[in-house]
């Protein structure tokens, strides 16, 4: 169709036969870098925290003049729609200027493991990044994980979080873990806290067998040890839209070559 | 050089006048026709229609466009004319035979951004360099 929705008097108009329409298919996925139709499973994954992160990243760069969007926007987001901040930051808009590519990535560990009595609070968190395309590198990396506002016990007091690279595992003893951040904040605060593990990503990007995950723990400024939902951390129990989150920021590093087919 | 060949060919030519290839004129070139000037038309990639929607989150799809139309002479009527162009015309009119006219192409594309869920329902977001047609000329 030209502009005034006329078909052009030089094209010549007929429906692709079905072979014709894999054809075509096969070449915009191979465009858009694919080697095949992914099938992703979308049991809760839609109405997730990532997906409405990268909606929001998507938005600031489109200028949010697509008009088909906001119908998308709703289609994603829960039928009950909390107030909270907004997902993307300052600071994201500044790695996305840069990027090629963002990729949130959802949480892996669907069940709690038994720790020690000493780490029995430490919760853990595994990411796959073993689908990254060829000469991505990872420029910026971030651990996002919600905090509610804390108004029982512990509403007057302020907590540190910790976050953990898991370096080793072990039959007998626990895990070998380096401390990455560790964050004080105020019960009352909410919001989104970010937690930059650029050099962790591009250890397992590079290694995928040093992903071993990350570990998270809360202790009172006292040193107590305490669960995370009692620090108003949102964990997997938590609303979808506030599920903890990996997001990663890629930089084409090598001239991609289309193979040939 | 033009008109001794072309006279050459009309002389070679002579005992089948009605066979012989008709020599383009300077009217035959004459863009006024804008009709068929070379320009830019709506072409929609609908990754809905595609049946895509499942995994492309946004956009629904993407105006790609596509650029056809002729590119005839005076080129400096098709603003985008590269100076190739204007070899490509001055050989195609000594050959027009062998040697066909410039070609009505992209001259200017722009990237769009894909959202998707990849095998892992991780979300995806990439930028493809030169997927839509915002500007056609003559190469």
């Amino acid at each position: 169709l030209d502009g005034a929705n006329e078909i052009h008097a030089s094209f010549i108009h007929r429906r692709l036969r079905t072979h014709e329409k894999r054809e075509m298919q096969k070449e915009i996925l191979s465009i858009l870098g694919l080697p095949h139709r992914p099938r992703p499973h979308l049991a809760h994954g839609k109405f997730n925290s990532a997906p409405l992160f990268m909606l929001d990243l998507y938005n600031s760069i489109s200028g949010g003049d697509d008009e088909g969007l906001q119908g998308l926007l709703d289609h994603y987001k829960p039928a009950v729609v909390t107030q909270s901040p907004p997902l993307a930051t300052l600071q994201d808009s500044t790695f996305l200027n840069d990027a090629d590519m963002v990729m949130s990535f959802v949480n892996l560990v669907e069940n709690d493991r038994e720790f020690s009595a000493d780490r029995r609070h430490h919760k853990e968190f595994r990411f796959n990044l073993s689908q990254i395309p060829e000469g991505e590198a990872v420029t910026a990396s971030e651990f996002r994980i919600y905090k509610d506002c804390v108004s029982n016990a512990f509403k007057n007091e302020t907590f540190i979080i910790s976050v953990y690279q898991v370096l080793q595992e072990h039959e007998d003893r626990e895990a070998d873990l380096f401390l990455l951040d560790a964050r004080t904040l105020w019960a009352a605060e909410e919001g989104w806290l970010e937690f930059d593990i650029t050099a962790t990503s591009n250890l397992w990007v590079m290694s995928p067998q040093h992903n071993l995950g990350l570990q998270l723990n809360v202790r009172t400024s006292a040193g107590h040890s305490m669960m995370l939902r009692d620090a108003g951390l949102v964990g997997r129990d938590g609303p979808h839209s506030k599920q903890p989150f990996m997001v990663a920021f890629f930089k084409v590093s090598e001239v991609h070559v289309r193979t040939t087919r | 050089s033009t008109a001794g060949r072309r006279r050459q060919q009309s002389r070679n030519r002579s005992t089948q006048p009605q066979e012989a290839p008709r020599v383009p004129s300077m009217a035959d070139y004459n863009s006024s026709d804008q009709k068929t000037a070379c320009r830019k038309h709506e072409l929609y990639v609908s990754f809905r229609e595609l049946g895509w929607q499942d995994w492309i989150i946004a956009p629904e799809g993407y105006a790609a466009n596509y650029c056809d139309g002729e590119c005839s002479f005076p080129l400096n009527a098709h603003m985008n004319a590269t100076n190739h162009a204007i070899v490509q015309t001055l050989v195609h009119l000594m050959n027009p035979e062998n040697v066909p006219k410039p070609c009505c192409a992209p001259t200017k594309l722009n990237a769009i951004s894909v959202l998707y869920f990849d095998d892992n329902s991780n979300v995806i977001l990439k930028k493809y360099k030169n997927m839509v047609v915002r500007a056609c000329g003559c190469h």
